[in-house]
């Protein structure tokens, strides 16, 4: 399936993925708090895509859940906004991405 | 202007109008808030109106800002997510809806 593969390729070239849209403010938040703590992310803007309905199906299929954000880490599925705001007040989201630190 | 008309008419119409989109998180708190307090509010959504775009720019001109949700209680513009949040929490926002209380 096409979308998958562009889907795996995305989180296989990027630690941190952020599937979002760009109009969306609980997605910007996410981003906010990779910004705060240093950590480079890739933001996939599935309203500026032209396979971002696609993409967005095939990651409700991933994740059971067809909301954005949803967050990768490591190539992990690791949650939507609630999601990463708990592991970033609990300290949980800077072992997640100590998890696969390659230094 | 028709756009100004509609939103005049729906402001008139109802002491708490929350200008909304149904897919919106942000939207969602707004309304979780008013529903939390026992307020009756009005939402317009605007992704499901033909003229909601129209509306949108209308809301735009009126308050500043384009972005939604775009709240009202008793005809005067109270803000976005943020505020009516602030609000919430400072009791401020009960003070609002108690302003144009007709009993
Ligand atoms: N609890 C979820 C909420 C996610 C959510 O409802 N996202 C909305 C946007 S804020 C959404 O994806 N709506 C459907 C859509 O945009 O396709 C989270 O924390 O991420
Ligand atoms: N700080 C504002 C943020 C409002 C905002 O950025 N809203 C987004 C959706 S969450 C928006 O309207 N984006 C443009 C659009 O949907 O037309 C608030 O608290 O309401
Ligand atoms: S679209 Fe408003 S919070 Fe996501």
């Amino acid at each position: 399936a096409k979308d998958k593969e562009t889907i795996d390729k995305l989180l296989n070239g990027n630690k941190v993925v952020v599937f979002s849209k760009t109009y969306c403010s609980y997605c910007k938040e996410v981003k906010k708090i990779f910004a705060d703590i240093g950590e480079n992310f890739e933001a996939v803007e599935l309203d500026k895509r032209k396979d971002g309905k696609d993409i967005q199906s095939a990651l409700a299929i991933m994740t059971k859940g067809a909301t954005v954000p949803r967050v990768f880490i490591c190539g992990k599925f690791v949650g939507g906004s609630s999601d990463v705001k708990d592991h970033y007040k609990s300290g949980k989201l800077v072992s997640l991405l100590e998890g696969c630190s390659s230094e």
